[in-house]
């Protein structure tokens, strides 16, 4: 059986509202290790990869490997029933077409469950490889947030270079141009408040804005934001959700004719 | 126009 809980619901609805605009559904693949999701938009464009460690969970069991096939959109609307307090707990038996998800009140006065039919889902795994990147930048999320929000109102893509001037993002449409550069600042005390930009080479890739703004979505799960740039790759926009583990955005990049 | 790419393109199906 799989058994997994979380004091810290509100992480998981937040996840879930993170993600479900971007993939309508993929699989929770558990293991003794933790929880595992890759999943790709419909057109294939971008692709989520979430990562929980089983340390992560206040209580983790998992007796063998399952892969559970989650309609997010369904798992949303369960989770909307739970409160930002509570505690949750996932269930499943071996081989089940249910995920039962059960939420506790911070002061064991409420508990509720609520099962998810589970789907059979095809599952098609990227290989991902580990690899150097030309740029890392770390900067708060809000200001990532901040910054495709604007220039989603100005037009449909970024050109995102980073140099040792900074990282500078600029975007044009039909009302006139923008740009917007943070530099390399770690003057502030708090680490989650400065931009470190780790350039190896300088990188200029151009991006479809509509799919950086929906990455934002996972804002609310860290105050820090990585992208991870090399020339002819897809950037990686990863939020690290405390000791939890990870979430990571996939966007293959626009190319020029 | 700069054209969108796919994902497939670039990592291999595993």
């Amino acid at each position: 059986m799989f058994e997994a809980r979380i004091t810290q619901g509100a992480v998981l609805k937040k996840l879930v509202e993170a993600l479900k605009e971007l993939v309508t559904e993929g699989n929770f693949d558990v293991s003794s290790t933790g929880l595992q999701l890759q999943a790709m938009d419909s057109s294939h464009v971008c692709l989520v990869s979430l990562a929980l460690r089983e340390d992560g969970f206040e209580h983790f069991r998992c007796d063998r490997n399952m892969a559970m096939g989650i309609h997010f959109q369904n798992l949303s609307k369960i989770l909307k029933c739970a409160g930002n307090e509570d505690t949750i707990t996932l269930k499943a038996e071996d081989n089940a077409d249910q995920l039962t998800l059960m939420f506790e009140s911070s002061n064991q006065d409420r508990i509720s469950d609520f099962d998810l039919k589970l789907m059979s889902i095809e599952s098609e795994h990227l290989g991902i490889p580990d690899q150097e990147y030309s740029a890392e930048i770390k900067m708060p999320s809000s200001e990532y947030q901040r910054i495709v929000r604007d220039l989603t109102s100005i037009g449909d893509t970024v050109l995102i270079s980073a140099t040792k001037e900074g990282i500078k993002f600029s975007t044009s449409g039909d009302v006139g141009t923008a740009n917007v550069t943070l530099r390399h600042n770690t003057t502030p005390e708090k680490p989650e408040e400065q931009t470190i930009i780790d350039l190896k080479e300088p990188v200029a890739l151009t991006f479809a804005l509509r799919y950086l703004n929906n990455f934002a979505k996972a804002t609310p799960l860290a105050p820090v934001v990585k992208l991870s740039l090399t020339k002819d790759l897809p950037i990686v926009v990863e939020y690290q959700i405390g000791e939890l583990g990870a979430v990571k955005f996939y966007l293959a990049p626009k190319i020029d004719d | 126009m700069a054209q969108q790419g796919t994902l497939t393109a670039y990592f291999p199906r595993a």
